[in-house]
């Protein structure tokens, strides 16, 4: 783990009291071959290193900690700052409440639209209406569907195109008096023009409350890229981490957020729909560190 | 992308770790690599930027030459047998379908059987054989939630007693750290060999191009389980690099066969080492 690696390489600076300049590069190059290896993006970390090294400087450090575990404590510290700096619940503020899952191909938003849907309905009481808004790939409704079926909840799916599907699931909501809309849509690439466009043009239409970017966490460097763009075209209020059940890092969570500024909501655990869970920082910033 | 005529120095040296890292690369191969370029450029001479970024392209294609593999196709009137496996996500369902038409197309291969090997996950059964409806292969399936060796087996009967050309596993994406879900593909692999009396022609594993550090760990610990003879990398028509096999080619010494660049049948190409390189810088 970082604190024995950081011990092991800071033997020599066996120092107590306050980290000197050298202790703290020293600490910090390891520090900066961990998070790479989590796969944080190569520009985020340098940033990070940056900002903790001043942090580092100008702090009070505990004189019981060697200089191993006082790196490790602002390095954490810091982590958990920026990954929970933004609070994160749903913000279901319209009625209905419209969700729209966006992101890559794979990712997992056609499972976490029934996760979130069951969560929503199981622990506030909402009714929820689930949108089958992906009419490209193979079998996409049908899988809504099943999961609908398994659940007891509706699922929307009458249109020619995904915009028809997304307003007239909308219109379907405020007619029958659904609380929450959750819209299921294609995965895509954030360097699709047209599919980005269509995006757009379904948030415009939709107005949601949320907009999430549903992410696998064993994306690697591309993560900044990916969200960002998402981020520009949409304006995100939030990001979606999916398959945290896996040994995946995750150092993407820091990249994205650190980039965008929006906060990770929620964290796939697993292929069930139970397997939702709330964001926890302190969990997220322990498993980047490794 | 770097300005000509610069002198290799360390800031040149740190921006091609950057590129290089940006790429998916890695800390501990980009290391090696960088380290391996100064060495080549002080024993040659080279000083200037632009012949650098050639002495790199040089080391990385060497690195990635010896992972170029073709298929194993039979050509003893056998069915060549594809067991397909991967994280979840990953693109196996939608590979399976171009490496069909890949066989149709380019290997004249007519008679092809896919097994619905993914028993679990929603409509992965409607999802396969909506596939195999638009390349005209045989789909063979059970009902969700029954035994995947089962649909395998029945697969195997089917394309020994028919004579086909070749069949497609299909099999439940599975995350490489869930012992039951590696064991579940483990007796999957038994029971086909069992049958057949050999082992699978290919054993290919799909992994997705976006994935970081964490394809390393993927590659290992299916290789571990059913020693893997290939992998086909996916979704390299988004913008990540795949700089993963960097090190899955020289630490696993795994063959790169065939790469995924889209959603469709068609958007399947050979890995060549020499384009790949040229794409990652
Ligand atoms: N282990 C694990 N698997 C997950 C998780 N979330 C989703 N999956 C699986 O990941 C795969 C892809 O999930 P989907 O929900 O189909 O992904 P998608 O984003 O809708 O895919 P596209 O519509 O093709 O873009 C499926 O096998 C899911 O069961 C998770 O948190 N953990
Ligand atoms: N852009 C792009 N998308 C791809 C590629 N290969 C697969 N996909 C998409 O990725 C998503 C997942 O593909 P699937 O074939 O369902 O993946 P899978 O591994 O079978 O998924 P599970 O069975 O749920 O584990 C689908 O939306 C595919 O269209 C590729 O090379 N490029
Ligand atoms: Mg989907
Ligand atoms: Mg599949």
């Amino acid at each position: 783990a970082l604190t024995e690696k950081l011990n092991s390489v800071l033997t020599q600076l066996r120092r107590r009291g306050a980290l000197t300049e050298r202790d703290l590069d020293e600490g910090l190059r390891q520090v900066r071959l961990v998070l790479l290896e989590a796969d944080v993006h190569y520009k985020v970390v340098k940033k990070f290193i940056d900002d903790v090294k001043q942090k580092a400087l100008g702090a009070q450090i505990l004189e019981s900690l060697t200089p191993g575990q006082q790196i490790v404590k602002i390095v954490r510290d810091e982590l958990v700052q920026i990954l929970g700096g933004t609070r994160a619940d749903l913000h279901l503020t319209q009625w209905p409440a419209v969700i729209l899952l966006v992101g890559l191909q794979g990712s997992g938003k056609t499972t976490m639209a029934g996760k979130l849907a069951k969560y929503l309905a199981e622990r506030e009481q909402k009714r929820v209406l689930l949108a089958a808004a992906d009419l490209q790939r193979p079998a996409a409704i049908e899988q809504l569907r099943q999961l609908g079926a398994k659940l007891g909840y509706p699922v929307y799916a009458q249109g020619r195109t995904p915009l028809e599907v997304a307003e007239g699931a909308l219109q379907e909501a405020r007619k029958s008096s659904f609380d929450v809309l959750v819209v299921d849509t294609a995965g895509r690439l954030h360097i699709d023009e047209e599919l980005m466009s269509e995006l757009q043009e379904m948030k415009q239409r939709l107005q949601p409350a949320e907009t999430l970017l549903v992410v696998d966490a064993m994306t690697g460097q591309e993560a900044v890229t990916i969200a960002q763009t998402f981020d520009q075209r949409l304006k995100l209020t939030g990001i979606i981490l999916t398959k945290l059940d896996g040994d995946a890092r995750g150092g993407a969570a820091l990249s994205m957020v650190t980039i965008t500024g929006r906060p990770i909501k929620f964290v796939g655990v697993g292929e069930k729909l139970e397997d939702l869970e709330v964001f926890h920082p302190d969990r997220m910033a322990e498993r980047i560190l490794g | 992308v770097l300005q000509p005529g610069r002198r290799l120095d360390d800031a040149l040296l740190a921006q091609l770790e950057e590129i290089l890292i940006t790429a998916d690369v890695g800390v501990e191969a980009t290391t090696e690599i960088v380290q391996a370029l100064k060495a080549r450029a002080a024993a040659r001479g080279v000083q200037d930027s632009s012949a650098v970024m050639e002495l790199l392209k040089e080391i990385l294609k060497e690195r990635l030459r010896p992972a170029e593999g073709a298929l194993h196709l039979r050509s003893d009137g056998q069915p060549t047998v594809f067991l397909i496996l991967g994280v979840n996500g990953s693109g196996k369902t939608t590979t399976i379908a171009k490496l069909a038409q890949h066989l149709k197309d380019d290997f004249g291969k007519r008679k092809i059987i896919f097994a619905a090997g993914d028993t679990f996950r929603a409509a992965a059964v409607e999802q396969l054989g909506i596939w195999a409806e638009r390349v005209g292969a045989q789909l063979v399936h059970h009902k969700t939630g029954s035994d995947p060796s089962a649909v395998a087996f029945e697969a195997v009967e089917r394309a020994l007693r028919e004579g086909a050309d070749a069949l497609f596993i299909d099999t439940a994406g599975r995350l490489h750290t869930k012992h039951n879900l590696m064991e579940e593909l483990k007796k999957i692999n038994r029971v086909v060999e069992k049958r057949l009396g050999r082992a699978m022609d290919e054993r290919l594993l799909i992994l997705d191009g976006t994935t970081g550090q964490n394809a390393i760990s993927q590659a290992k610990l299916f290789h571990e389980a059913v020693s893997v003879t290939g992998i086909v990398v996916t979704k390299l028509d988004g913008t990540a690099k795949g700089g993963s096999i960097l090190q899955i080619a020289s630490a696993l010494k795994l063959p790169i066969k065939l790469i995924g660049v889209g959603e469709r049948a068609d958007d399947l190409r050979e890995f060549k080492a020499d384009e790949f390189v040229e794409a990652l810088l």
